[in-house]
């Protein structure tokens, strides 16, 4: 990943990861 | 050349945050594009600096699958974004790593952004950074006939409101799944945020 812009490499990071986050909370509905 | 500033890293992403978090409407997203000169040629140009992606109902409903995209398509997005996961983490994708969720349109837009660039004078960002004038597109007929190929896109990902304002050091652009009508609010409030670009920042 040496040729990733910092930039793109650190929005790319904190996106993968706010995903993980988004994906593992209980859907909206679960009560 | 528009003038190259320094543009303050640190503080980039929570002002990105203030600004969708903080606004009365529902934003999906939010970009600055940097501006920088090709030493090649000395051509300006706008890339990524950094987004902030909140999101949009469509993603709260992610266990259905979106009628408008194929299965195939969705297996080349969660390929991808496999991929993207162990390209970051240098690792082969572990279990936590796995992509079940499906990757909505806005998801997929955003990460299309990244790749992004524009020349000064093309595409949405690069014609404001040329103009030196804020942009507002509002409506998904408008947005479908704009002349820019990546407004015309973000409409095939859902957007429905684009905006894009110059301030120091390069282009803030924002847009919206809902249907958002210009209001002066939001750009003076871009202007406030960004445009201590230079150095200490705000």
């Amino acid at each position: 990943d040496g040729d990733l812009p910092i930039a793109r490499k650190k929005s790319l990071q904190r996106f993968l990861e706010k995903r993980k986050e988004r994906c593992r909370a209980p859907p909206p509905d679960a009560g | 050349p528009p003038m190259a500033g320094i543009v303050n890293q640190e503080t980039l992403q929570q002002r990105l945050q203030a600004l969708i978090e903080g606004a009365r409407e529902s934003w999906t997203y939010a970009i600055f594009w940097q501006s920088s000169v090709d030493v090649s040629n000395g051509a300006s140009f706008l890339a990524w600096g950094d987004g902030y992606y909140k999101g949009c109902e469509e993603d709260k409903r992610k266990m259905l699958p979106s009628p408008a995209t194929s299965a195939a398509d969705q297996e080349h997005r969660k390929k991808v974004l496999r991929e993207l996961n162990s390209l970051i983490s240098g690792a082969a994708v572990a279990g936590e790593d796995a992509v079940d969720e499906e990757v909505t349109d806005t998801e997929w837009f955003f990460l299309v952004s990244m790749t992004q660039s524009f020349l000064n004078g093309a595409g949405f960002p690069g014609h404001v950074l040329f103009t030196a004038a804020p942009a507002w597109v509002a409506g998904t007929e408008r947005l479908a006939a704009a002349g820019c190929e990546r407004v015309r896109q973000a409409q095939t990902f859902g957007i429905q409101t684009m905006v894009c304002v110059p301030v120091g050091g390069g282009v803030v652009e924002f847009g919206s799944t809902d249907l958002i009508y210009q209001n002066i609010d939001i750009v003076d409030k871009v202007k406030v945020l960004f445009n201590f670009n230079f150095g200490g920042g705000g």
